[in-house]
């Protein structure tokens, strides 16, 4: 299954998904393909260290035959990445006039489907084209939301440009409810409302505010590697076990 | 005095703080211009509630003697605002291919400089064009810094940038703080070390975490007009009060 980890909004958790989600489907044994679609490359420094020859702007960029050149396995068990760097930007304005430029990482990622088991992208903080080709290579479209400002007027500004994008009144998307604090009580209430018209998309598993969490992508780790026994570790494995039962489409 | 407020890092305060800055400094009788930069328009919905006629992309597109049609006043006394709208992303796209395309907004603001004594411009999550024109625009880069993953790295890669742009080594920056929370003794530790050579630019006014800014943020307010004797009230007055103080360059 891929998994776009997608949000326009800045600073929801899409990276700390994206990272923490691989590694828990890693840890059940399932083949797992992370891929960094956002220049500030924030998830690959959790599973990457060097400098890579070749990187998501070559899987992207060249033939689909040779998307697989770009692909390196990680010091995770089952972890793969295709690693971003900052000629992304770049790269994201050269796509901007190239032909089919919303469907590329679509096409590299079918030549590597059977390779894997999952797939997670994590996206940039922007609607544009990177965010088009997650949108495009998804089974499901996985936006992380924390109770907070704009959380729904963003969110529907993305459901219409993947309809637009795919074709289809129905977009395969699920909300995932991130960095929930049970104090702010009021804040909560608030967000409940604004959610109410989504209720049927939005997934049971909640994460929670986690100082764990939040140490451990300082420590540039998935949280498995850094506090198994901490409430954010239980959050993503809960997360793994409701999407591995998930039934798209709706 | 023209102030950007940038960071890549999505969701560090960068509209929190340019939406109740403008707010402070128009407290304190200065008139002030907001200018939305995110095609995301957070700052807009603050201070704007209807559709414009003309926003900032003409403010940007148009001959700078046009410019003042895309100013709107605001019910908040001394605050004026150039609204964004999501055709901004658009907009972007058709900068990227015209002359003089990283000055655009530095003309449009010279034409109305000696209206105002304040002009904040709020930045999007990425270092691409737009964020490029409020950098070549300021007189001061204000960067706001969560005690989190990716700080510092994003810092040193905006400040590399902003010296390109200028054509100056000495690029006119602050790090401004934001959401600190004290009881994360750890994560604030770590933090320190990694900010330790910036120490001189970052301001002594720290923004802590507020859940009145939060909320203000949900309603849509300034937090003078949602909760003024709050935290997050005080230390926005503190912000304003060392900003006017500055001299710089340093
Ligand atoms: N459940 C959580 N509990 C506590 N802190 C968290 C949690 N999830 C994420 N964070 C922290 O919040 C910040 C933003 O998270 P993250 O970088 O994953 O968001 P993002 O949506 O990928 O941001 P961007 O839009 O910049 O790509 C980070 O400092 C991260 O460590
Ligand atoms: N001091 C604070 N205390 C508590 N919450 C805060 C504080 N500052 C900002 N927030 C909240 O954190 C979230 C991110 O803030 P904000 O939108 O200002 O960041 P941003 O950098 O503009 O994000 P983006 O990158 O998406 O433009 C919002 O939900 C906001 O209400
Ligand atoms: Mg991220
Ligand atoms: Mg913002």
């Amino acid at each position: 299954m891929i998994i776009a980890v997608t949000n326009a909004k800045g600073g929801v958790g899409k990276t700390t998904t994206a990272v923490n989600l691989a590694a828990a489907f890693a840890n059940r044994g399932k083949k797992t393909l992370l891929v960094d679609l956002d220049p500030q490359a924030h998830s690959t420094r959790c599973y990457f260290r060097s400098d890579p020859d070749r990187d998501i702007c070559d899987f992207i960029m060249d033939r689909p035959s040779q998307a697989h050149r770009a692909v390196y396995p990680t010091d995770y068990s089952n972890v793969d990445i295709v690693p971003a760097t900052e000629r992304l930007s770049e790269t994201a304005e050269l796509l901007s006039t190239r032909i089919r430029r919303e469907e590329r990482l679509h096409r590299a990622l079918v030549a590597l489907a059977d390779e894997y088991k999952m797939v997670l992208i994590d996206c940039p903080p922007s609607l544009g084209i990177l965010t088009y080709n997650a949108i495009n290579a998804a089974d499901l479209i996985l936006v992380p939301v924390q109770p907070a400002v704009g959380a729904v007027v963003g969110l529907e500004s993305l459901i219409e440009t993947a309809q637009e994008l795919r074709d289809e009144d129905n977009v395969p998307y699920r909300i995932l409810v991130t960095m929930l604090d049970l104090r702010t009580t009021y804040t909560n209430a608030i967000f409940e409302q604004l959610i109410e018209e989504h209720r049927r998309r939005v997934l049971k598993t909640v994460i929670h505010k986690s100082e764990a969490l939040n140490q451990a992508n300082l420590a540039a780790k998935p949280i498995y590697s850094f506090s198994r026994s901490s409430r954010g570790a239980e959050d993503y494995d809960a997360l793994c076990e409701e999407l591995a039962r998930l039934r798209i489409p709706t």
